[in-house]
């Protein structure tokens, strides 16, 4: 269907996304 | 990588999306993290669109947290 919105996100996105979130610093440095 | 971590990024993920603590995160609010993840717009999309699980256009703190665990254990928290 050429006007569905974007899809899914394949795993190599999600995992990047994740790892990032995941490896991201938090709080006060 | 345990629950608490799952519990802790996922509000810290929350804080910078959800700036109006609103307790969901829309498309527009995922684009914030264009500055802070290594990700472009269309691939945070494609993100959203897959932890959006029932497809209402808002992703809530139980839906991304399910999205987490299942990422990183394969199963979904009940």
């Amino acid at each position: 269907d050429p006007n569905m919105k974007a899809g899914a996100a394949n795993e190599g996105v999600l995992a990047n996304f994740f790892n990032s979130l995941l490896s991201k610093k938090t709080g006060a440095p | 990588v345990g629950q608490n971590t799952i519990v802790e990024k996922t509000h810290e993920f929350f804080q910078m999306c959800d700036i109006e603590s609103k307790g969901f995160i829309t498309q527009r609010d995922m684009q914030r993290l264009t500055a802070e993840l290594p990700l472009s717009a269309e691939e945070l999309e494609n993100v959203f669109n897959t932890l959006d699980s029932d497809g209402n256009g808002y992703l809530t703190l139980d839906e991304f947290s399910s999205g987490f665990s299942e990422f990183l254990f394969g199963r979904k928290i009940s």
